[in-house]
């Protein structure tokens, strides 16, 4: 059994979810912010075993794409005295996924 | 040191946090999501020492218990053209607890 | 790679999370509830390599400090037979951190 963490757009999840439970697996989902973008994105907990966790990275891999957002940085990226805040393209990847070890599994 | 992430049932997240406090035990409480049913459960994150591991669960077991849950299916679910939605039983367990490995624990 | 996963006060969430990023590290935070004291906190997801756990939490000591914290306890904790709630002093630490081990980490 292992335990997948994985960081998605929230635009993607509803898709993930949605492609997870009609391939038979279970999953949580939470609210949660980007350290750099402050924006929601959503943090999903997948447990699996073993022998099908290629098949769920590749759920991710489908169902989760990079996107370009444009940001105005806080602090000034530019040379010079004068400060114009203009945006910068960042480039946000599908997914950041984790994948931990579980000890033991349980149902109750 | 053992991290239990344990999925419960919304109805029973307050008797198992106040059941936890109320031994001595330590928890973090999340809002979440679940893939399936699409309603909001919690996301309990408990840190145990490795020998009061199955103390916890116990208390687990004695707080959170399964019940069946009448859900309308989106996609048809019998035979031939049209389509009538009618409930079927679902039945929400109890918990679904993953017990992961801690390599070190601080509190600062 | 390692996962640390540090629960912290909301007052220290954003401190900690804007250290993070100026110094070059990814971080994702969830809001959660303290089974004790039932208050909202944050729960914060860093993945690091393993050479830098180190500096990592010394940014978390640096931005998360401990505080005391007035609580009416629910139950009677004096003695003789009337209750007459009075507040308690209770001292709610800077962060509780759990540093886990992770076998594999993907950006997708
Ligand atoms: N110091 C910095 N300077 C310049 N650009 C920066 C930066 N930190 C982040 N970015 C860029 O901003 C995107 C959004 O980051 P954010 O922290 O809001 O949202 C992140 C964060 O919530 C999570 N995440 C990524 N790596 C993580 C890690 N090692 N630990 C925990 N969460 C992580 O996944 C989301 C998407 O990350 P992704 O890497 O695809 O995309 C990142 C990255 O391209
Ligand atoms: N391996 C895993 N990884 C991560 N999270 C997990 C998990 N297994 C369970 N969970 C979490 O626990 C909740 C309750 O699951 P349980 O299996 O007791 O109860 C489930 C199960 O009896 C049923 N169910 C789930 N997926 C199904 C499917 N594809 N077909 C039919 N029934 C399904 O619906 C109930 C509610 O499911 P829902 O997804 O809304 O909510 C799930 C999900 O949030
Ligand atoms: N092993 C663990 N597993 C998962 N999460 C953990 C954990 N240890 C701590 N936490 C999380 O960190 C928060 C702060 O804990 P701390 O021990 O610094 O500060 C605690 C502690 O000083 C005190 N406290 C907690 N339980 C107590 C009890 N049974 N009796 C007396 N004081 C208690 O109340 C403060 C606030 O506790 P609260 O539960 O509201 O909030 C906790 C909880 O959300």
């Amino acid at each position: 059994m292992k335990l997948i963490i994985a960081v998605v757009q929230d635009k993607d999840a509803p898709k993930l979810m949605d492609s997870l439970v009609r391939a038979g697996y279970s999953a949580t989902k939470l609210a949660s912010t980007g350290g750099f973008l402050r924006e929601g994105n959503s943090t999903v907990l997948i447990g699996v075993d073993d022998d099908v966790t290629e098949k769920v990275i590749d759920i991710i891999r489908k169902t989760c794409r990079s996107r370009e957002q444009l940001v105005t940085p806080i602090t000034p990226v530019g040379p010079g005295e004068s400060y114009v805040p203009y945006p910068v393209g960042v480039v946000v990847g599908g997914a950041t996924v984790f994948i931990l070890p579980v000890e033991k599994f349980l149902k109750i």
